[in-house]
């Protein structure tokens, strides 16, 4: 029996917007500890792992582990049913081939069930090591979305490239070549707007655009973005969903042969 | 030349 009841029941509308254009198909893992999903794209070239601690919930019975398949596209549809402010309910059955959305408006005067098939679905977890990066950069996620938007009128590929001077996001295409510098900023009024670079090593590296503009749709999600850079490893990019978890996505860079 | 990577390149099934 599953049973996790979120308060913040936009959160989920907004974790199913930043991944379901990724991803078609993935299993969520319920443990004890949280509800969790790692899934790669169709390319095998980046992978999404979230993670909902069960803290978050305000209510959370996961009797025992369970792995439901679902296609993310049809669970961000049943979840556009939701209103921003509606609390969700997730529930199933042990051995079910159904899940069970529930949205409660906040007077609770509305009640919705939205019941969606599960699906098996094959797919191999990996392992990701705990890594020390070389880089790491933590900027406004808003002006992570709108570099890599810019950068990609000019060029498929972005270089991310950290030194003490600062992060320069760089591209070329057939039209010319563009480069933006983020240079560390903590002197701001707001947290949310700080900049702060993190450097072990100089590091640079090449990653295709289109990925990470994919990444930018978790950009509603959180205010800052965590970028994570070592040298000829994926880079990682992520957005806290609120208190409770996050959304991280590993993106393989593109490599000398 | 620069060519795209895979995941599987860096992390494998646990």
């Amino acid at each position: 029996m599953l049973e996790l009841r979120l308060v913040q029941g936009g959160l989920l509308k907004k974790v199913l917007e930043a991944i379901k254009d990724l991803v078609n198909d993935a299993n969520f893992d319920c443990s004890p500890a949280g509800f969790s999903l790692q899934a790669m794209d169709s390319s095998h070239v980046a992978l999404v792992a979230l993670l909902l601690r069960s803290e978050g919930f305000e209510h959370y019975r996961c009797d025992r582990n369970l792995s439901m398949g679902m296609n993310l596209n049809n669970m961000a549809k049943m979840l556009k049913c939701a209103g921003n402010d509606d609390i969700v309910t997730i529930k199933a059955d042990d051995g079910a081939d159904s899940v069970t959305f529930m949205f409660e408006s906040p007077t609770q005067d509305k009640i919705s069930d939205f019941e969606m098939k599960l699906m098996d679905i094959d797919s191999e977890h990996l392992g990701i090591p705990e890594a020390e990066f070389q880089a790491i950069v933590r900027m406004p996620s808003a002006e992570f979305a709108r570099i890599c938007k810019d950068l990609s009128t000019i060029g498929d590929t972005v270089v991310i490239s950290v030194t003490k001077e600062g992060v320069k996001f760089s591209t070329r295409g057939d039209i010319g070549t563009a480069s933006i510098v983020c240079r560390q900023n903590t002197t701001v009024d707001k947290p949310e707007e700080a900049t702060v670079i993190e450097m072990e090593e100089p590091v640079t590296l090449t990653f295709a655009l289109r990925y990470m503009n994919s990444f930018t749709k978790a950009t509603p999600l959180a205010s800052q973005v965590t970028i994570s850079l070592s040298s000829d490893l994926p880079g990682v990019v992520e957005y806290k969903v609120a208190e409770m978890g996050y959304i991280r996505f590993y993106l393989a860079p593109k490599l000398e042969e | 030349l620069k060519s795209q990577a895979r995941i599987a390149r860096f992390f494998r099934a646990s």
